[in-house]
């Protein structure tokens, strides 16, 4: 028990460390247990400085780069367990388009690696840009949705309009 | 197992048959607010044996049945399959000799769930137990719903702590 | 005490309806005192049906839908006290084009009433054109912020720097 | 009462020094992600008295004084300035009489934050008031911090009827 949560913590810690420095071009990362010296009691602080900034917890980070740091968490996980599907609601909501870039980057490493099939939900110009393909959801009659395939530039005219 | 398309037929918005493909790499799916893209992802957690309503922004299951808007009445019946291609033989036994699985899980008003793999009658658990199996499932930490990353950003330390325990 | 707090509801609730109306061209929403008869004691919980949709509460609707609800809460508390000053940081995050331009109308709205003087710090391409005008940040020397007055072409090559 | 502009110098990421005018109607802000956007309100929020480093994202005050950066040396001492434009002469006393109205706020290191108004020191609790007053301040629900609508969305019944009476 103990055991196990210490092994999954040594894995995820490096691949968190390891998956901050892709998504940020650089800086450190770190997961902390804190409060308590038992891992079945303690809690986990996360730390993290952006390249060229002090480390700090992830509270005193911007909304974007806390965001950033998240995603950097959540695929640790992953990569410890990848799964056939993932699906990923708006999770690029607070990214500037750099960041975008970034993230998309890494799914796209990550399809191929794991061969994971991504499902990416966005309001996002430049994620849909990343995109192998696109599916529009509209409600061309009020309260029932139609999923219709769309290439880029339907895509523009689709998102603006309800 | 990798997952071939999903279909959707009077599940909250998507009254109508719907099909969407599953295909490798990056799909984007994109719209307007309140169209039905996070309808979506709650269809594919509920055909991979999702429990709880409240998870699903509804009150008790049968809220996730079509419940009527403008000229459309409501439907008394939903129904949400998966396909997935096992050609790779990686499904769990009694399923393992299938080239291609299909799960499919019908709700009826006031008359509860109904599971089926390639047409016979299964229960709730030999679905979950075949999406775990292969690391994935309604609870899979690769579902990432609407607002999960702003939760995780404000979660307390101890509640971070339990997501890695549960993803361990 | 009780009878103000009950006064104050009554004239949120107003403005609620109201500008609930006015952002989604349409439908109904209101405030409900829960669990308790004590309005020192209740909970406020919020209904609402964007238009052709079933009244329900907030958690139940969409993401972009409960973004847009709760600036109608926002602002309808605004208005029982217009500020001279008011400061919105990323409100729109959630919100896609149709969305935004109802939000930046109901702004324009307001700054002509009350004149009360707007910031607005967005990512939106849409919000940023329908300001009056726009200030940029950047950090030309790493960790050191620099302000510059920007139009709005120039604001596009701004916000995909970094 | 109206804004006119707001200067700032080692504050935060703002270690030069900087002038923001706030002009009538919609003003826009944009940057990418940590360029010092949300910093600025961070600096308007200190300047009218707020309080709690904490809520500045900090852990104690002097956290808000540049604390150095690449070839950039920390420094000692940060300030913010807030200009009103007065005319219409419903500021409260004893600064009712002055058409335009400097309101300062400086820390230094280890030995603690200043007010002054035109030039004359003042106490926390006389800008506080000064503001609040004029229908704004640092806790004013006009002030919409970065994440507080997802907060709202949130929010607990008992939690959102607290936010009704504040604002009452
Ligand atoms: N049982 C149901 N029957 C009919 N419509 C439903 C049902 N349940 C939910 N809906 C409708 O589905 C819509 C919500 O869709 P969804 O949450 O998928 O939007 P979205 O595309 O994710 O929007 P956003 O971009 O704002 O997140 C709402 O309009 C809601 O009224
Ligand atoms: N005392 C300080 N000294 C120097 N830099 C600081 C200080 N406090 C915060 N910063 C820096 O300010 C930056 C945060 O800026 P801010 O939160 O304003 O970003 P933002 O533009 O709002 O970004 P986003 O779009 O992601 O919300 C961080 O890079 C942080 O390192
Ligand atoms: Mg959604
Ligand atoms: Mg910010």
């Amino acid at each position: 028990g103990r055991r196990r949560l210490l092994e999954a913590f040594g894995e995820v810690n490096e691949n968190f460390s390891s998956l901050f420095g892709r998504l940020f071009g650089g800086g450190e990362a770190a997961l902390e247990m804190v409060e308590s010296d038992d891992p079945l009691e303690a809690g986990l602080e996360i730390m993290a400085s952006p390249p060229g900034k002090r480390l700090r917890s992830l509270g005193l980070l911007s909304g974007g780069e806390q965001s950033l740091t998240a995603l950097a968490l959540l695929f640790a996980v992953f990569l410890t367990n990848p799964a056939p599907i993932c699906v990923l609601d708006e999770v690029d909501a607070a990214l500037d388009d750099i960041n975008v870039h970034r993230f998309c980057d890494l799914l796209e490493e990550l399809s191929g690696r794991a061969r994971t099939r991504f499902m990416v939900i966005t309001h996002h110009r430049h994620t849909m840009a990343r995109m192998d393909r696109l599916f529009g959801v509209t409600m061309p009659e009020r309260g029932v949705s139609r999923l219709v395939s769309v290439d880029l530039a339907r895509a523009e005219a689709l998102r603006e309009t309800a | 197992l990798s997952f071939a398309k999903m279909t959707l037929v009077g599940f909250k918005s998507f009254v109508d048959a719907t099909e969407l493909p599953i295909e490798g790499g990056l799909t984007g799916i994109v719209g307007p607010n309140g169209c039905g893209k996070s309808n979506l992802v709650e269809g594919l957690r509920w055909a991979m044996g999702e429990t709880s309503a409240k998870r699903m922004r509804g009150e008790g299951m049968d809220d996730i049945i079509f419940a009527g808007s403008g000229a459309r009445p409501r439907r008394e019946r939903a129904e949400v399959s998966l396909i997935l291609d096992n050609r790779e033989g990686d499904a769990p036994a009694p399923f393992n000799h299938y080239d291609q699985l299909v799960v499919s899980r019908s709700i009826e008003r006031e008359s509860g769930t109904r599971y089926r793999v390639n047409g016979t009658d299964v229960r709730a658990r030999d679905v979950q137990t075949l999406f775990a199996d292969a690391a994935t499932g309604a609870q899979s930490p690769s579902i990432v719903r609407q607002g999960r990353i702003a939760q995780m950003i404000s979660a307390k330390p101890i509640e971070r702590r339990r997501f890695l325990e549960e993803a361990a």
